[in-house]
Protein backbone atom coordinates (compact mmCIF):
# COMPACT_ATOMS: atom_id res chain seq x y z
CA UNK A 1 0.00 0.00 0.00
CA UNK A 2 1.39 3.12 -1.10
CA UNK A 3 2.88 5.89 2.20
CA UNK A 4 0.68 8.90 2.19
CA UNK A 5 2.35 12.35 3.14
CA UNK A 6 0.17 15.52 3.74
CA UNK A 7 1.66 19.05 3.17
CA UNK A 8 -0.29 21.02 5.64
CA UNK A 9 0.28 24.60 6.60
CA UNK A 10 -3.16 26.76 7.28
CA UNK A 11 -0.82 29.62 6.75
CA UNK A 12 -0.32 31.12 3.32
CA UNK A 13 2.49 31.04 1.61
CA UNK A 14 4.65 29.05 3.14
CA UNK A 15 6.09 26.73 0.36
CA UNK A 16 3.26 24.20 0.51
CA UNK A 17 3.35 23.67 -3.25
CA UNK A 18 6.78 23.81 -4.01
CA UNK A 19 8.02 21.51 -1.34
CA UNK A 20 5.17 18.89 -2.95
CA UNK A 21 6.59 19.16 -6.52
CA UNK A 22 10.46 19.20 -5.47
CA UNK A 23 10.45 16.52 -2.74
CA UNK A 24 7.95 14.60 -4.88
CA UNK A 25 10.58 14.75 -8.34
CA UNK A 26 13.56 14.41 -5.95
CA UNK A 27 11.79 10.68 -4.95
CA UNK A 28 11.20 10.09 -8.76
CA UNK A 29 14.74 10.80 -9.76
CA UNK A 30 15.79 8.10 -7.18
CA UNK A 31 13.51 5.52 -8.85
CA UNK A 32 10.62 5.22 -6.45
CA UNK A 33 6.90 5.58 -7.86
CA UNK A 34 4.98 8.82 -6.86
CA UNK A 35 1.82 9.99 -7.47
CA UNK A 36 1.35 13.76 -6.20
CA UNK A 37 -2.62 14.55 -5.67
CA UNK A 38 -3.56 18.80 -5.48
CA UNK A 39 -6.54 18.84 -2.93
CA UNK A 40 -5.97 23.11 -3.46
CA UNK A 41 -8.31 24.14 -6.04
CA UNK A 42 -5.70 26.97 -6.87
CA UNK A 43 -4.50 24.41 -8.85
CA UNK A 44 -0.39 25.03 -8.62
CA UNK A 45 0.87 21.56 -8.22
CA UNK A 46 -0.14 20.95 -11.80
CA UNK A 47 1.29 24.55 -12.99
CA UNK A 48 4.20 23.89 -10.94
CA UNK A 49 5.00 21.00 -12.86
CA UNK A 50 3.90 21.93 -16.34
CA UNK A 51 0.66 20.08 -16.88
CA UNK A 52 -0.91 22.18 -18.87
CA UNK A 53 -4.80 23.05 -17.05
CA UNK A 54 -6.58 22.70 -20.65
CA UNK A 55 -5.44 18.92 -20.92
CA UNK A 56 -7.64 17.57 -18.51
CA UNK A 57 -11.55 18.27 -17.61
CA UNK A 58 -12.12 15.83 -14.57
CA UNK A 59 -10.08 16.10 -11.52
CA UNK A 60 -10.09 16.22 -8.13
CA UNK A 61 -13.22 17.88 -7.58
CA UNK A 62 -14.77 14.75 -9.11
CA UNK A 63 -12.95 12.10 -7.25
CA UNK A 64 -14.31 14.05 -4.13
CA UNK A 65 -18.21 14.77 -5.46
CA UNK A 66 -21.22 12.73 -5.46
CA UNK A 67 -19.64 11.51 -8.97
CA UNK A 68 -17.19 9.48 -6.97
CA UNK A 69 -14.80 9.41 -10.28
CA UNK A 70 -11.71 6.71 -9.38
CA UNK A 71 -8.43 8.22 -8.96
CA UNK A 72 -7.33 6.04 -11.77
CA UNK A 73 -9.58 7.93 -13.67
CA UNK A 74 -8.31 11.30 -13.61
CA UNK A 75 -4.44 10.63 -12.97
CA UNK A 76 -2.27 12.10 -15.74
CA UNK A 77 1.21 11.42 -16.24
CA UNK A 78 3.79 14.21 -15.80
CA UNK A 79 7.22 15.08 -17.71
CA UNK A 80 9.05 13.44 -15.15
CA UNK A 81 9.94 9.75 -15.36
CA UNK A 82 7.90 7.74 -11.98
CA UNK A 83 6.40 11.00 -11.20
CA UNK A 84 2.34 10.91 -12.02
CA UNK A 85 -0.55 14.09 -11.38
CA UNK A 86 -4.25 13.92 -9.69
CA UNK A 87 -4.82 17.58 -10.74
CA UNK A 88 -7.10 20.22 -9.70
CA UNK A 89 -9.43 22.75 -10.82
CA UNK A 90 -11.01 25.51 -8.89
CA UNK A 91 -14.57 23.50 -9.32
CA UNK A 92 -13.01 21.65 -6.42
CA UNK A 93 -13.92 24.88 -4.21
CA UNK A 94 -17.60 24.40 -5.13
CA UNK A 95 -17.54 20.56 -4.09
CA UNK A 96 -15.63 21.22 -1.10
CA UNK A 97 -18.44 23.64 0.07
CA UNK A 98 -20.96 20.90 -0.53
CA UNK A 99 -19.02 18.08 1.30
CA UNK A 100 -19.66 20.22 4.29
CA UNK A 101 -23.42 18.49 5.02
CA UNK A 102 -22.10 14.85 4.12
CA UNK A 103 -21.94 11.98 6.53
CA UNK A 104 -18.20 10.19 6.58
CA UNK A 105 -16.80 13.02 5.04
CA UNK A 106 -13.81 13.11 6.55
CA UNK A 107 -12.99 9.44 4.93
CA UNK A 108 -13.91 10.44 0.68
CA UNK A 109 -10.13 10.88 0.16
CA UNK A 110 -8.88 8.09 2.45
CA UNK A 111 -11.07 5.54 0.61
CA UNK A 112 -10.17 6.99 -2.81
CA UNK A 113 -6.72 6.11 -2.30
CA UNK A 114 -7.14 2.69 -1.32
CA UNK A 115 -4.15 0.47 -2.95
CA UNK A 116 -3.13 2.61 -5.90
CA UNK A 117 0.14 1.32 -7.20
CA UNK A 118 2.68 4.14 -6.40
CA UNK A 119 5.57 3.97 -3.59
CA UNK A 120 4.61 7.80 -2.09
CA UNK A 121 1.52 9.69 -2.23
CA UNK A 122 2.08 13.78 -1.43
CA UNK A 123 -1.03 15.69 -1.36
CA UNK A 124 -0.36 19.25 -1.58
CA UNK A 125 -3.36 21.43 1.06
CA UNK A 126 -4.72 24.67 0.66
CA UNK A 127 -4.02 27.32 2.91
CA UNK A 128 -6.77 26.24 5.65
CA UNK A 129 -8.31 23.68 8.48
CA UNK A 130 -11.27 23.06 6.46
CA UNK A 131 -12.96 19.56 5.10
CA UNK A 132 -10.80 19.29 2.20
CA UNK A 133 -7.54 19.47 4.70
CA UNK A 134 -9.21 17.69 6.96
CA UNK A 135 -9.47 14.65 4.41
CA UNK A 136 -5.64 14.44 3.39
CA UNK A 137 -5.17 14.11 7.46
CA UNK A 138 -7.27 11.41 7.85
CA UNK A 139 -5.77 9.86 5.15
CA UNK A 140 -2.07 10.10 5.72
CA UNK A 141 0.81 8.47 7.80
CA UNK A 142 2.78 11.26 7.78
CA UNK A 143 2.74 15.12 7.57
CA UNK A 144 4.95 17.59 6.80
CA UNK A 145 4.53 21.59 7.61
CA UNK A 146 6.52 24.03 6.02
CA UNK A 147 7.06 26.67 7.80
CA UNK A 148 8.73 30.07 6.86
CA UNK A 149 10.85 32.44 9.44
CA UNK A 150 7.84 34.45 10.37
CA UNK A 151 5.64 35.15 13.30
CA UNK A 152 2.21 34.00 11.55
CA UNK A 153 4.04 30.58 10.26
CA UNK A 154 4.77 29.99 13.89
CA UNK A 155 1.19 31.29 15.51
CA UNK A 156 -0.83 28.26 13.22
CA UNK A 157 1.10 25.31 14.56
CA UNK A 158 -0.59 24.94 18.07
CA UNK A 159 -4.05 24.70 16.00
CA UNK A 160 -2.45 22.72 13.58
CA UNK A 161 -1.34 20.00 16.00
CA UNK A 162 -4.81 20.24 17.89
CA UNK A 163 -6.32 19.18 14.50
CA UNK A 164 -3.59 16.67 14.25
CA UNK A 165 -4.46 15.14 17.40
CA UNK A 166 -7.82 15.31 16.75
CA UNK A 167 -8.07 13.44 13.47
CA UNK A 168 -5.91 10.91 14.86
CA UNK A 169 -7.88 9.89 17.34
CA UNK A 170 -10.57 8.87 14.21
CA UNK A 171 -8.06 7.96 11.43
CA UNK A 172 -7.85 4.16 10.41
CA UNK A 173 -3.96 3.98 9.67
CA UNK A 174 -2.01 1.54 12.58
CA UNK A 175 0.90 4.37 11.10
CA UNK A 176 -0.82 7.27 12.03
CA UNK A 177 -1.19 6.45 15.04
CA UNK A 178 2.79 6.78 15.47
CA UNK A 179 1.85 10.49 14.70
CA UNK A 180 4.66 11.10 12.53
CA UNK A 181 4.49 15.06 12.02
CA UNK A 182 7.40 17.06 10.84
CA UNK A 183 8.07 20.74 10.27
CA UNK A 184 10.30 21.94 7.40
CA UNK A 185 11.98 25.68 7.90
CA UNK A 186 11.65 26.96 4.39
CA UNK A 187 12.51 30.53 2.47
CA UNK A 188 15.60 30.32 5.55
CA UNK A 189 17.77 33.47 4.61
CA UNK A 190 20.57 33.24 6.46
CA UNK A 191 21.30 36.96 6.45
CA UNK A 192 18.35 37.56 8.69
CA UNK A 193 20.09 36.93 12.24
CA UNK A 194 17.21 38.45 14.51
CA UNK A 195 14.42 37.05 12.56
CA UNK A 196 15.95 33.61 12.31
CA UNK A 197 17.02 33.92 16.81
CA UNK A 198 12.81 34.50 17.25
CA UNK A 199 12.04 31.43 15.07
CA UNK A 200 14.63 29.19 16.12
CA UNK A 201 13.95 30.25 19.70
CA UNK A 202 10.19 29.46 19.28
CA UNK A 203 10.44 25.94 17.77
CA UNK A 204 12.72 24.75 20.49
CA UNK A 205 9.91 22.97 21.97
CA UNK A 206 9.32 21.32 18.37
CA UNK A 207 12.79 20.57 17.48
CA UNK A 208 12.58 16.76 17.62
CA UNK A 209 9.92 17.29 15.31
CA UNK A 210 11.58 19.35 12.94
CA UNK A 211 13.75 18.40 9.61
CA UNK A 212 17.34 18.74 10.11
CA UNK A 213 16.95 19.69 6.54
CA UNK A 214 16.58 23.43 6.12
CA UNK A 215 15.22 24.64 2.42
CA UNK A 216 17.01 28.54 2.41
CA UNK A 217 16.04 31.31 0.13
CA UNK A 218 16.89 30.21 -3.51
CA UNK A 219 15.50 32.42 -6.32
CA UNK A 220 16.00 29.19 -8.24
CA UNK A 221 13.33 27.44 -6.86
CA UNK A 222 11.08 30.47 -7.44
CA UNK A 223 12.43 30.66 -11.05
CA UNK A 224 11.82 26.88 -11.54
CA UNK A 225 8.19 27.30 -11.01
CA UNK A 226 8.11 30.41 -13.87
CA UNK A 227 9.41 27.75 -16.07
CA UNK A 228 6.85 25.18 -14.60
CA UNK A 229 9.65 22.65 -14.03
CA UNK A 230 11.06 21.26 -10.73
CA UNK A 231 14.12 22.83 -9.32
CA UNK A 232 16.95 19.92 -10.05
CA UNK A 233 15.60 20.52 -14.01
CA UNK A 234 15.65 24.35 -13.76
CA UNK A 235 19.41 24.51 -12.24
CA UNK A 236 20.53 21.76 -10.76
CA UNK A 237 23.99 23.81 -9.18
CA UNK A 238 21.76 25.53 -7.11
CA UNK A 239 20.81 25.40 -3.58
CA UNK A 240 17.42 24.92 -4.02
CA UNK A 241 18.12 21.50 -5.87
CA UNK A 242 20.47 20.72 -3.17
CA UNK A 243 18.85 21.13 -0.54
CA UNK A 244 15.79 19.52 -1.55
CA UNK A 245 17.63 16.29 -2.65
CA UNK A 246 19.16 16.54 0.82
CA UNK A 247 15.25 16.71 2.45
CA UNK A 248 14.85 13.92 0.19
CA UNK A 249 17.44 11.55 1.45
CA UNK A 250 16.32 12.85 5.31
CA UNK A 251 12.56 11.51 4.52
CA UNK A 252 13.54 8.42 3.42
CA UNK A 253 15.90 7.86 6.28
CA UNK A 254 12.92 8.02 8.60
CA UNK A 255 10.47 6.03 6.61
CA UNK A 256 13.05 3.11 6.23
CA UNK A 257 13.35 3.21 10.29
CA UNK A 258 9.44 3.00 10.56
CA UNK B 1 -20.87 56.51 5.26
CA UNK B 2 -17.21 55.21 5.88
CA UNK B 3 -15.04 54.35 2.56
CA UNK B 4 -14.48 50.18 2.89
CA UNK B 5 -11.48 48.07 1.05
CA UNK B 6 -10.97 44.79 1.04
CA UNK B 7 -7.63 43.26 1.03
CA UNK B 8 -8.11 40.12 -1.13
CA UNK B 9 -6.06 37.34 -2.57
CA UNK B 10 -6.75 33.88 -2.28
CA UNK B 11 -3.10 32.95 -3.09
CA UNK B 12 -1.53 32.83 0.22
CA UNK B 13 0.98 34.97 1.71
CA UNK B 14 1.35 37.70 -1.06
CA UNK B 15 1.29 40.22 2.14
CA UNK B 16 -2.50 40.93 2.66
CA UNK B 17 -2.10 41.09 6.66
CA UNK B 18 1.39 42.61 6.10
CA UNK B 19 -0.62 45.33 4.10
CA UNK B 20 -3.84 45.94 6.09
CA UNK B 21 -2.07 46.92 9.03
CA UNK B 22 1.03 48.78 7.46
CA UNK B 23 -1.52 50.63 5.15
CA UNK B 24 -4.29 51.05 8.02
CA UNK B 25 -1.70 52.43 11.00
CA UNK B 26 -0.78 54.75 7.92
CA UNK B 27 -4.14 56.62 7.26
CA UNK B 28 -4.51 56.62 10.87
CA UNK B 29 -1.24 58.54 11.52
CA UNK B 30 -2.22 60.81 8.98
CA UNK B 31 -5.16 61.57 11.23
CA UNK B 32 -8.23 59.47 9.50
CA UNK B 33 -10.32 56.97 11.79
CA UNK B 34 -9.44 53.92 10.98
CA UNK B 35 -11.24 50.18 11.19
CA UNK B 36 -9.34 47.32 10.47
CA UNK B 37 -12.25 44.21 9.85
CA UNK B 38 -10.19 40.44 10.12
CA UNK B 39 -12.08 38.35 7.99
CA UNK B 40 -9.18 35.55 8.36
CA UNK B 41 -9.86 32.90 10.82
CA UNK B 42 -6.28 32.75 11.40
CA UNK B 43 -6.71 35.78 13.38
CA UNK B 44 -3.54 37.72 12.34
CA UNK B 45 -4.10 41.05 12.00
CA UNK B 46 -4.81 41.02 15.73
CA UNK B 47 -1.55 39.11 16.65
CA UNK B 48 0.47 41.76 13.95
CA UNK B 49 -1.05 44.75 15.92
CA UNK B 50 -0.59 43.68 19.18
CA UNK B 51 -3.83 42.91 20.38
CA UNK B 52 -3.99 40.21 22.96
CA UNK B 53 -5.88 36.86 21.91
CA UNK B 54 -7.09 36.50 25.47
CA UNK B 55 -8.36 40.07 25.69
CA UNK B 56 -11.61 39.28 23.82
CA UNK B 57 -14.30 37.05 23.66
CA UNK B 58 -16.37 38.16 20.99
CA UNK B 59 -15.39 38.88 16.93
CA UNK B 60 -16.63 38.59 13.86
CA UNK B 61 -17.09 34.96 14.83
CA UNK B 62 -20.19 36.54 16.84
CA UNK B 63 -21.21 38.80 13.99
CA UNK B 64 -21.16 36.48 10.86
CA UNK B 65 -23.25 33.73 12.67
CA UNK B 66 -26.90 33.76 13.90
CA UNK B 67 -26.39 35.93 16.95
CA UNK B 68 -25.67 38.76 14.78
CA UNK B 69 -23.99 40.87 17.54
CA UNK B 70 -23.37 44.40 16.31
CA UNK B 71 -19.75 45.52 15.49
CA UNK B 72 -19.65 47.78 18.05
CA UNK B 73 -19.59 44.96 20.60
CA UNK B 74 -16.35 43.48 19.35
CA UNK B 75 -14.10 46.93 18.18
CA UNK B 76 -11.16 46.92 19.93
CA UNK B 77 -9.09 49.63 20.53
CA UNK B 78 -4.91 49.10 18.74
CA UNK B 79 -1.89 50.87 20.41
CA UNK B 80 -1.91 53.38 17.59
CA UNK B 81 -4.42 56.30 18.29
CA UNK B 82 -7.12 56.61 15.55
CA UNK B 83 -6.90 52.91 14.61
CA UNK B 84 -9.44 49.88 15.98
CA UNK B 85 -9.84 46.80 15.47
CA UNK B 86 -12.62 43.81 14.87
CA UNK B 87 -10.64 40.67 15.43
CA UNK B 88 -11.28 37.12 14.35
CA UNK B 89 -10.74 33.78 16.08
CA UNK B 90 -9.98 30.54 14.93
CA UNK B 91 -13.90 29.56 15.39
CA UNK B 92 -14.96 31.80 12.51
CA UNK B 93 -13.76 28.88 10.38
CA UNK B 94 -16.63 26.97 11.95
CA UNK B 95 -19.13 30.20 11.28
CA UNK B 96 -18.35 29.92 7.15
CA UNK B 97 -18.87 26.49 7.17
CA UNK B 98 -22.27 27.71 8.43
CA UNK B 99 -23.16 30.15 6.19
CA UNK B 100 -22.89 28.22 3.43
CA UNK B 101 -26.61 27.27 3.78
CA UNK B 102 -27.77 30.63 4.72
CA UNK B 103 -30.15 33.03 2.04
CA UNK B 104 -28.48 35.93 1.33
CA UNK B 105 -25.29 35.22 2.88
CA UNK B 106 -23.38 37.22 1.00
CA UNK B 107 -24.82 40.65 2.24
CA UNK B 108 -24.59 40.04 6.16
CA UNK B 109 -21.33 41.67 6.53
CA UNK B 110 -22.56 44.74 4.14
CA UNK B 111 -25.10 44.97 6.72
CA UNK B 112 -22.94 44.59 9.76
CA UNK B 113 -20.97 47.80 8.27
CA UNK B 114 -23.45 50.17 7.82
CA UNK B 115 -22.80 53.52 9.33
CA UNK B 116 -20.59 52.86 11.59
CA UNK B 117 -18.06 56.29 12.31
CA UNK B 118 -15.14 55.57 10.78
CA UNK B 119 -13.25 57.14 7.26
CA UNK B 120 -12.05 53.84 5.95
CA UNK B 121 -12.58 50.08 6.87
CA UNK B 122 -10.09 47.62 5.50
CA UNK B 123 -10.93 44.31 5.58
CA UNK B 124 -8.15 41.60 5.74
CA UNK B 125 -9.45 38.38 3.93
CA UNK B 126 -8.27 34.66 4.18
CA UNK B 127 -6.58 33.17 1.39
CA UNK B 128 -9.59 31.86 -0.30
CA UNK B 129 -12.48 32.97 -2.68
CA UNK B 130 -14.96 31.53 -0.34
CA UNK B 131 -18.29 32.83 1.91
CA UNK B 132 -16.05 35.27 3.73
CA UNK B 133 -13.99 36.64 1.19
CA UNK B 134 -17.45 36.88 -0.66
CA UNK B 135 -18.76 38.85 2.29
CA UNK B 136 -15.78 41.48 1.79
CA UNK B 137 -16.21 41.92 -1.80
CA UNK B 138 -20.22 42.65 -1.74
CA UNK B 139 -19.53 45.32 1.32
CA UNK B 140 -16.32 46.73 -0.49
CA UNK B 141 -15.86 49.79 -2.55
CA UNK B 142 -12.21 49.06 -3.45
CA UNK B 143 -10.16 45.94 -3.66
CA UNK B 144 -6.44 45.86 -3.10
CA UNK B 145 -4.62 42.70 -4.53
CA UNK B 146 -1.84 42.31 -3.40
CA UNK B 147 0.47 40.20 -5.03
CA UNK B 148 4.46 38.99 -4.96
CA UNK B 149 6.63 38.27 -7.38
CA UNK B 150 5.71 34.91 -8.26
CA UNK B 151 3.75 32.66 -11.24
CA UNK B 152 1.23 31.93 -8.38
CA UNK B 153 0.65 34.53 -7.26
CA UNK B 154 -0.51 35.74 -11.22
CA UNK B 155 -2.63 32.46 -12.11
CA UNK B 156 -4.98 33.25 -9.68
CA UNK B 157 -5.76 37.20 -10.62
CA UNK B 158 -8.05 36.14 -13.76
CA UNK B 159 -9.97 34.05 -10.94
CA UNK B 160 -10.57 37.04 -9.09
CA UNK B 161 -11.05 39.44 -11.25
CA UNK B 162 -14.01 36.64 -12.43
CA UNK B 163 -15.61 36.65 -8.55
CA UNK B 164 -15.07 40.84 -8.65
CA UNK B 165 -16.70 40.86 -11.65
CA UNK B 166 -19.31 38.38 -10.74
CA UNK B 167 -20.47 39.86 -7.49
CA UNK B 168 -19.76 43.27 -8.58
CA UNK B 169 -23.68 42.68 -10.28
CA UNK B 170 -24.92 42.17 -7.44
CA UNK B 171 -23.47 44.27 -5.04
CA UNK B 172 -25.17 47.38 -3.43
CA UNK B 173 -22.95 50.30 -3.53
CA UNK B 174 -22.99 52.96 -6.42
CA UNK B 175 -19.48 53.24 -5.54
CA UNK B 176 -18.41 49.51 -6.29
CA UNK B 177 -20.15 49.96 -9.95
CA UNK B 178 -17.14 52.24 -10.50
CA UNK B 179 -15.24 48.84 -10.10
CA UNK B 180 -11.88 50.19 -7.80
CA UNK B 181 -9.52 47.17 -8.08
CA UNK B 182 -5.37 47.48 -7.88
CA UNK B 183 -2.89 45.51 -7.74
CA UNK B 184 -0.07 45.93 -4.95
CA UNK B 185 3.34 44.23 -6.09
CA UNK B 186 4.82 43.16 -3.02
CA UNK B 187 8.34 42.08 -1.85
CA UNK B 188 9.79 43.09 -4.58
CA UNK B 189 13.47 41.83 -4.51
CA UNK B 190 15.56 44.42 -7.18
CA UNK B 191 17.91 41.70 -7.44
CA UNK B 192 15.46 39.11 -9.20
CA UNK B 193 16.28 40.51 -12.45
CA UNK B 194 14.60 37.41 -14.10
CA UNK B 195 12.06 36.73 -12.07
CA UNK B 196 10.93 40.49 -12.02
CA UNK B 197 10.58 40.81 -15.74
CA UNK B 198 8.88 37.80 -16.11
CA UNK B 199 6.13 39.07 -13.38
CA UNK B 200 5.95 42.95 -15.14
CA UNK B 201 5.05 41.90 -18.47
CA UNK B 202 2.30 39.45 -17.21
CA UNK B 203 0.98 41.94 -15.46
CA UNK B 204 1.18 44.76 -18.58
CA UNK B 205 -2.34 43.70 -19.42
CA UNK B 206 -3.29 45.03 -16.23
CA UNK B 207 -0.78 47.87 -15.87
CA UNK B 208 -3.52 51.08 -15.06
CA UNK B 209 -4.98 48.87 -12.40
CA UNK B 210 -1.69 48.47 -10.60
CA UNK B 211 -0.24 51.02 -8.08
CA UNK B 212 2.67 53.05 -9.12
CA UNK B 213 4.00 52.20 -5.47
CA UNK B 214 5.57 48.90 -4.98
CA UNK B 215 6.56 47.57 -1.78
CA UNK B 216 9.85 46.19 -1.58
CA UNK B 217 11.11 43.14 0.31
CA UNK B 218 12.34 44.58 3.84
CA UNK B 219 13.13 42.49 6.63
CA UNK B 220 11.90 45.15 8.67
CA UNK B 221 8.60 44.63 8.10
CA UNK B 222 8.60 41.14 8.99
CA UNK B 223 10.76 42.21 12.32
CA UNK B 224 7.81 44.63 12.81
CA UNK B 225 5.53 41.83 12.59
CA UNK B 226 7.65 39.72 15.55
CA UNK B 227 7.14 42.73 17.57
CA UNK B 228 3.69 42.76 17.19
CA UNK B 229 3.85 46.64 15.66
CA UNK B 230 3.27 48.53 12.52
CA UNK B 231 6.75 49.07 10.67
CA UNK B 232 6.58 52.56 11.27
CA UNK B 233 6.86 52.04 15.37
CA UNK B 234 9.48 49.53 14.71
CA UNK B 235 11.80 51.28 12.28
CA UNK B 236 10.57 54.43 10.54
CA UNK B 237 13.62 54.83 8.73
CA UNK B 238 12.94 51.84 7.08
CA UNK B 239 12.31 51.47 3.13
CA UNK B 240 9.02 49.68 4.42
CA UNK B 241 7.90 52.13 6.45
CA UNK B 242 8.87 54.77 3.55
CA UNK B 243 7.10 52.26 0.88
CA UNK B 244 3.84 52.12 3.18
CA UNK B 245 3.98 55.70 3.28
CA UNK B 246 3.83 56.46 0.02
CA UNK B 247 1.46 53.57 -0.47
CA UNK B 248 -0.97 55.83 1.67
CA UNK B 249 -0.34 59.18 -0.27
CA UNK B 250 -1.55 57.48 -3.49
CA UNK B 251 -4.37 55.77 -2.14
CA UNK B 252 -5.59 58.98 -0.82
CA UNK B 253 -4.49 60.71 -3.80
CA UNK B 254 -7.34 57.91 -5.46
CA UNK B 255 -9.82 58.16 -3.15
CA UNK B 256 -10.22 61.89 -3.11
CA UNK B 257 -10.40 62.03 -6.70
CA UNK B 258 -13.54 59.68 -7.07
N1 LIG C 1 13.07 28.27 -0.83
C1 LIG C 1 12.47 29.23 -1.55
N2 LIG C 1 13.20 30.25 -2.03
C2 LIG C 1 12.62 31.27 -2.71
N3 LIG C 1 11.29 31.36 -2.95
C3 LIG C 1 10.52 30.37 -2.50
C4 LIG C 1 11.04 29.25 -1.78
N4 LIG C 1 10.00 28.43 -1.46
C5 LIG C 1 8.89 29.01 -1.94
N5 LIG C 1 9.20 30.17 -2.58
C6 LIG C 1 8.26 31.12 -3.18
O1 LIG C 1 7.31 31.48 -2.21
C7 LIG C 1 6.01 31.49 -2.77
C8 LIG C 1 5.11 30.64 -1.92
O2 LIG C 1 5.39 29.28 -2.12
P1 LIG C 1 4.22 28.24 -2.39
O3 LIG C 1 3.26 28.80 -3.37
O4 LIG C 1 4.84 26.94 -2.66
O5 LIG C 1 3.52 28.24 -0.95
P2 LIG C 1 2.15 27.54 -0.55
O6 LIG C 1 2.25 27.28 0.89
O7 LIG C 1 1.88 26.40 -1.46
O8 LIG C 1 1.07 28.71 -0.84
P3 LIG C 1 -0.53 28.56 -0.71
O9 LIG C 1 -0.78 28.75 0.76
O10 LIG C 1 -1.10 29.69 -1.54
O11 LIG C 1 -0.88 27.21 -1.23
C9 LIG C 1 6.13 30.99 -4.18
O12 LIG C 1 5.92 32.05 -5.02
C10 LIG C 1 7.53 30.48 -4.32
O13 LIG C 1 8.11 30.88 -5.50
N1 LIG D 1 7.61 43.64 2.00
C1 LIG D 1 7.93 42.58 2.72
N2 LIG D 1 9.22 42.32 2.99
C2 LIG D 1 9.57 41.20 3.71
N3 LIG D 1 8.70 40.30 4.18
C3 LIG D 1 7.40 40.51 3.94
C4 LIG D 1 6.94 41.64 3.22
N4 LIG D 1 5.58 41.58 3.15
C5 LIG D 1 5.21 40.45 3.80
N5 LIG D 1 6.31 39.81 4.27
C6 LIG D 1 6.35 38.52 4.97
O1 LIG D 1 5.70 37.58 4.15
C7 LIG D 1 4.85 36.74 4.94
C8 LIG D 1 3.47 36.75 4.32
O2 LIG D 1 2.84 37.98 4.57
P1 LIG D 1 1.34 38.02 5.13
O3 LIG D 1 1.18 37.06 6.24
O4 LIG D 1 1.01 39.43 5.36
O5 LIG D 1 0.57 37.47 3.85
P2 LIG D 1 -0.97 37.10 3.77
O6 LIG D 1 -1.35 37.28 2.35
O7 LIG D 1 -1.73 37.85 4.78
O8 LIG D 1 -0.95 35.53 4.15
P3 LIG D 1 -2.25 34.60 4.33
O9 LIG D 1 -2.60 34.18 2.92
O10 LIG D 1 -1.79 33.43 5.18
O11 LIG D 1 -3.29 35.43 4.99
C9 LIG D 1 4.88 37.31 6.35
O12 LIG D 1 5.56 36.42 7.16
C10 LIG D 1 5.60 38.60 6.25
O13 LIG D 1 6.50 38.76 7.28
MG1 LIG E 1 0.12 25.97 -2.55
MG1 LIG F 1 -3.12 37.10 6.21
Amino acid sequence: APFIVSIINQKGGTGKTTTTINLSAALAYLGYRVLMVDLDPQGHTGIGIGVDPDSFIESMAEVMSIHRKSMSDIILPTYVSGLWLAPARIHLAHVAEQLYSRVFREAILHQALQSLPYDFIFIDCPPSLGVLTINALYASGFIITPCQMSRYSLEGLADLLLSVEMVKSLAPQELFKRNIFRILLTMFDKRNKVTNEYVLEEIRPYRDLTFKTIILRNEAINQAQIEQRAVFDFDPASTGAADYQQLAVEFLQLYHRL
